[in-house]
């Protein structure tokens, strides 16, 4: 688990797409 | 090279093109190594790189290498997995210099600065790092920077829509939105509706649907 990379490539493309903002 | 020798190359203070040329590299070892090597490079190596970021902005004509800026990319690959993003998230001056990396005079590093607070906004833990990032930033920066370079406003706009998403309450999101509005966000708004930019596209949809959205829950 605490081997976890990229982590902020992800963040950063679900903010690019939207995705990050679809409400839950 | 380990990343020992990185911190010792980061604690003689060499300067402008020697401290480039050791950021480049170090960067390139931050993306490419396993997270050990992160871990190895550490919160020394994190104490460094803020200590020697927190210099050059404090004294301006440093800056012709552009070594800030790779310190900023060093940061994001630093920051690429659980260990890095924790340890930069739990240093006490982290974010603060993140948002002073918020310069119009140079884009192109506060395009990764934005993209970078954008980020850490949206994250859930810990608790209370949303309003961390809104108590420190300036908010005429990113308007005049949404206003003036059509180039970065979708970054710009992506950490306004973190920003607001991010506030549970809906009259919170509704009082950063007009704070946002009242402080100049309504005519670049307008004015960037125009650009054809598929990012950018995306951006204004979300603001808008957000927006539509909370009005409707009001």
């Amino acid at each position: 688990e605490d081997d976890e990379t990229g982590i902020m490539d992800g963040l950063l493309e679900a903010l690019q797409s939207g995705a990050a903002f679809r409400r839950k | 090279k380990s990343a020992q020798v990185y911190i010792q190359e980061l604690k003689s203070e060499i300067k402008d093109g020697q401290l480039l040329s050791c950021l480049e590299s170090l960067r390139v070892s931050l993306n490419n190594n396993p997270v050990s090597w992160v871990q190895n490079f550490g919160n020394e190596g994190l104490a460094l790189l803020l200590n020697i970021l927190r210099k050059l902005q404090d004294d301006k004509d440093e800056n012709l290498f552009d070594c800030d800026h790779e310190i900023i990319r060093c940061l994001k690959a630093f920051m690429n997995n659980k260990y890095g993003l924790k340890s930069m998230l739990e240093s006490e001056e982290g974010i603060t210099l993140l948002v002073r990396a918020i310069n119009p005079q140079k884009p192109s590093m506060m395009t990764d600065a934005v993209k970078l607070l954008s980020a850490v906004s949206i994250l859930e833990q810990p608790e209370g790092l949303h309003e961390r990032v809104l108590e420190v930033i300036t908010e005429e920066h990113i308007l005049t920077c949404t206003f003036y370079y059509s180039y970065i406003c979708a970054s710009c706009l992506t950490l306004i829509n973190a920003l607001i998403s991010r506030a549970e309450e809906l009259d919170f999101r509704i009082h950063i939105r007009s704070e946002l509005l009242r402080l100049g966000l309504r005519e670049p708004l307008k004015a960037v509706r125009t650009i054809e930019n598929e990012e950018l596209k995306v951006q204004l949809r979300v603001f808008d649907e957000q927006a539509e959205d909370d009005s409707e829950d009001l």
